[in-house]
């Protein structure tokens, strides 16, 4: 474990913390992309297999319990609870395009042609792309409330963060993951215009809205 | 070199 790596999960678990809120305080997921979130919860899904199987440490069991009970709780809260609010209108993305050629890559590119091992690919490279249809909702609609901004915020530094992390690893534990990495790298580029826009307007206290 | 270490990542 190294500090990029802990703050890097702490930016995750913060950024799920602040969706939740969001969505509970507001009583409202307007803004928010349910096939996004979909896909979070199919990640962990995928990729949290061997939590039975697996002890690393109580540390890694208990943040993928709550990785997984916060995934499948927001899509309670955006698909039954507060269903009404859900803007399905703007929340477009053909989830398909996704899923369909990521599911092919990780048969063709993995590390090891085993179910767990297809199935934690799989994960990977959807992460890589679960929040196009987040990026897609607020072009759309041209904006994001606050909060949503600082949601994706914390979302986008956490695969940052492990961007060091694994050059920290590289460089002192010879430790390097070629599949990781790439898809972390395609992850954290898909922000930067993002990252731009908060920046410029979120710090300075303005609302986050798109350049019509 | 790669080497896929046992899953200890998040």
């Amino acid at each position: 474990m190294n500090v990029f790596r802990l703050t890097g999960d702490i930016a995750h678990l913060l950024a799920i913390i602040l969706l939740l809120m969001k969505i509970w305080k507001t009583r409202s997921c307007a803004g928010v992309s349910g096939k996004s979130q979909m896909m979070f919860a199919l990640v962990f899904t995928t990729r949290y297999l061997d939590l039975i199987t697996n002890f690393i440490s109580l540390y890694n069991t208990t943040m993928k319990m709550i990785f997984i009970a916060s995934s499948y709780g927001t899509l309670y809260l955006m698909f039954l609870k507060f269903r009404a609010t859900y803007d399905s209108n703007h929340d477009t993305f053909r989830m398909e395009f996704l899923v369909v050629p990521v599911a092919g890559l990780s048969f063709l590119v993995n590390h090891d042609f085993s179910p767990l091992e297809i199935l934690w690919t799989f994960s990977i490279y959807l992460e890589s792309v679960a929040i196009l249809p987040q990026l897609f909702m607020i072009s759309k609609t041209g904006e994001a409330e606050t909060i949503t901004s600082h949601y994706l915020f914390a979302l986008g530094s956490y695969r940052a963060l492990y961007i060091l992390n694994w050059v920290y690893r590289f460089y002192f534990e010879g430790f390097f993951d070629l599949i990781a990495v790439v898809a972390g790298c395609v992850q954290t580029v898909l922000y930067c215009d993002f990252f731009y826009l908060y920046i410029t307007k979120v710090w300075k206290g303005k609302k986050l809205t798109l350049p019509a | 070199e790669i080497c896929s270490m046992p899953k200890d990542e998040l």
